[in-house]
């Protein structure tokens, strides 16, 4: 599961 | 952000610094492949379209533009710029780079977390920068020798995907639902291929003799 709406990784 | 992501960004943003310092420095950009900055570009372009639309943090929002902003930069100067572009090894550089973005692309539109423009562009970047380096390896296989700044960049490179993948594993443990197995995935395929580079890498340093790769 993704656990946040948007890739806060660059 | 833990302590493992911020090195992982710092690394990169240390390989990137340290082509531009070789391409400035020596206005030269033999050794270089001009394929492999193409798609590093092209890796940012399609990974940041959110750049505008979600803000995450300042530091963020400035990575991504430093690294857009430097990876176009390498990419006009090797094509452009009439000192550097004469030592780019045209015949070297053969690496036929297309069908790297096609099988990103298409691996993306099947396998993708949403089926979303942003999210199908962002898998897109995950696979493309995986396979990114390869017309790096193959234009330092075949140049023979590898002059230390394009190493030393390689070596980053390399360095900065394997400090992400310690911070996946960080953060699995310490978030819970955290589930980035596209990246994890691809992360670790783009750390192998780096495995044999860093083998050589490392027993030229402890040999202290000049990098050869075997052709």
């Amino acid at each position: 599961l993704v656990n946040e709406k948007y890739h806060d990784e660059l | 952000m833990n302590i493992f992501r911020l090195a992982g960004d710092l690394t990169h943003l240390i390989s990137i610094l340290v082509l531009l310092l070789k391409i400035y420095a020596t206005k030269s950009c033999s050794g270089i492949s001009l394929k492999t900055q193409e798609l590093y570009a092209l890796v940012f372009l399609a990974r940041y379209l959110d750049l505008f639309t979600d803000f995450v943090s300042v530091y963020n929002t400035v990575m991504k533009l430093v690294f857009i902003g430097s990876s176009l930069a390498i990419v006009w100067c090797m094509r452009m710029h009439r000192i550097v572009k004469r030592s780019y090894n045209r015949e070297l550089d053969t690496f036929r780079h297309y069908f790297l973005v096609a099988g990103s692309f298409v691996l993306a539109l099947v396998v993708h977390e949403k089926f979303t423009l942003q999210e199908i562009f962002w898998a897109f970047s995950i696979y493309l920068e995986a396979v990114a380096i390869l017309p790096q390896l193959v234009l330092l296989q075949r140049s023979g020798n590898v002059d230390n700044l394009t190493g030393q960049y390689v070596f980053f490179l390399g360095a900065y995907r394997a400090f992400y993948i310690l911070n996946w594993i960080y953060r699995y443990f310490t978030e819970q639902r955290f589930g980035r197995w596209i990246s994890w995935i691809s992360g670790l395929v783009q750390t192998a291929l780096y495995a044999d580079f860093f083998y050589y890498y490392f027993m030229s340093w402890k040999n202290n003799a000049k990098l050869q790769l075997p052709a």
